[in-house]
């Protein structure tokens, strides 16, 4: 599964 | 933090700027889609709800509060302060056509059911379309002025770069979040033949005018 990346961007 | 999305952001914050100082100094919205204005007010309150629960960076904080307030204080130039301004009779897309299946979308693919990835998602698949209202209306009103052309040009590039940003995180980061990078090119795709329209007359200093 693509990981879903930490929300870092806006 | 990358280059690409530094200057990402910058073209997202600028068009914001632009779109609320022409409405600002103008005292007038005509010409500008007041229903895809609600959209991105829709997508910044999705996305950006975890601003009280999860800390990231003074520069995330910041950033999100300043799209919430300027997409805020637009919507509310546009349907309240310089209502009489606004142009219903142009600006007639039928926003339900995207909100209800980028919220069916969000629901059945996400990274993890959960309430707030799939706001999440919904506003990513959300945003992608969000432009469409006003590109509708731009090709009904046959044109647009060169504020206005000034304002897509910035918020089209914005996600564009953001696409160079995805590939700098693969290749850097060895990471990536295909939700993300197919809405992404979705909505620049979208840009697209405005793009060509800006750069052909726009920048030539003629005004923005559709082939009828």
């Amino acid at each position: 599964i693509l990981n879903s990346f930490q929300k870092d961007e806006l | 933090m990358n280059i690409f999305r530094l200057l990402g952001d910058i073209s997202h914050l600028l068009a914001i700027i632009i779109l609320l100082r022409k409405i600002w100094m103008s005292r007038s919205c005509a010409g500008i889609s007041g229903k895809s204005q609600l959209l991105f007010g829709l997508v910044y309150t999705t996305r950006y709800l975890d601003l009280i629960t999860s800390y990231i960076s003074l520069y995330n904080s910041v950033m999100k509060v300043v799209f919430l307030a300027a997409s805020y204080a637009t919507i509310y130039l546009m349907y309240v302060k310089f209502k009489a301004t606004y142009d219903h009779n142009h600006d007639t897309f039928r926003i339900e056509f995207l909100v209800v299946p980028a919220v069916a979308l969000a629901l059945l693919i996400n990274h993890d059911f959960q309430v707030v990835e799939i706001l999440w998602t919904f506003s990513i698949y959300l945003e992608s379309v969000a432009i469409l209202p006003q590109l509708f209306m731009v090709s009904k009103t046959g044109e647009a002025e060169s504020i206005t052309s000034h304002y897509l040009f910035a918020l089209g590039v914005y996600r564009g770069l953001y696409l160079l940003n995805w590939i700098y995180r693969f290749w850097a980061e060895d990471h990536y979040d295909l939700i993300a990078i197919v809405a992404g090119v979705v909505q620049t795709v979208l840009y697209c033949d405005f793009f060509y329209l800006y750069i052909t007359k726009v920048l030539r200093g003629k005004k923005l005018q559709l082939p009828a």
